[in-house]
């Protein structure tokens, strides 16, 4: 399992935004991501689970110094999207385990998330990819974890 | 933006897990992915969104053939990350835009999930990473996500 792994990086410029509840209609996510798109907001992370009782929260990433102007912009669609609050942090960095053929995550998100919990480090987001498994963490947190996942896949010899 | 685009893949051997409301403290996401990872289950899409009231959902994705399997092992952890439910899913696919050098995913975003809302196609499940910006719909709207997601980046030329 840990053979797949190659790398493991970092981004400590993200900040996280979330809004909180907003319908699950077919067309929110358009009217959040196309003002944001216009500003030309580069957006990292986009998280979104199923909803319960026809409501979602919807999380995603932007540069640290796009904070403000992302916020400015979700003030003015909340009511459309039907959204009861819209929170952010700016204390977060994302460490991400890179690995080619990763297929299967079990095994590589497994050893990835024990790895973090041995140093007591909280997981706020998940999301993969193919060829990744990103995590949002405390930014505090970002060298010890960079550092503890290199160790718990080999990466350190 | 939409030349960013090379691709649109979808996969309808999806079925989709979310544990609701698990603990969010550290160790919680290792004891979900250790047993399935040891089952040899692969794990396609891993999303979580940052917690509220210290709880927060648990969303993944497995073959449709190993959803009884998967069920069987969460049963058995559930109380010990607090999950107040397990829910499932058969009905769905997962489609998905493909990119190089897709850092910045809002212009895309917009595109592709305007796109879904013009054929009324809900979106359950949102996940991302560099090259690629991943939905879980019904299954049923798979082969009319794709065209209407080839269209709107012009490859279909
Ligand atoms: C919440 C949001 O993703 C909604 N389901 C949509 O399709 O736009
Ligand atoms: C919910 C889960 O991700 C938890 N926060 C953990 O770190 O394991």
């Amino acid at each position: 399992e840990s053979a797949m792994v190659s790398g493991v990086a970092y981004d400590k410029d993200q900040a996280r935004i979330t809004l909180v509840e907003v319908f699950d209609e077919p067309g929110v996510a358009a009217m959040i991501f196309e003002p944001i798109s216009r500003a030309n907001i580069v957006v990292d992370m986009i998280v979104q689970n199923p909803s319960r009782e026809g409501k979602t929260d919807m999380t995603f990433t932007v540069p640290k110094g796009n904070t403000e102007e992302t916020l400015k912009i979700l003030k003015r669609i909340k009511s459309d999207i039907g959204a009861s609050g819209i929170l952010h942090d700016a204390d977060v960095a994302k460490v991400s385990v890179i690995g080619v053929g990763m297929r299967n995550h079990s095994g590589v998100a497994a050893i990835a998330f024990s790895a973090l919990k041995n140093e007591n480090i909280n997981i706020m987001i998940i999301s993969t990819s193919e060829i990744k498994i990103s995590c949002l963490i405390e930014e505090k947190y970002t060298e010890l974890a960079v550092r503890t996942l290199h160790e718990a896949f080999g990466l350190d010899k």
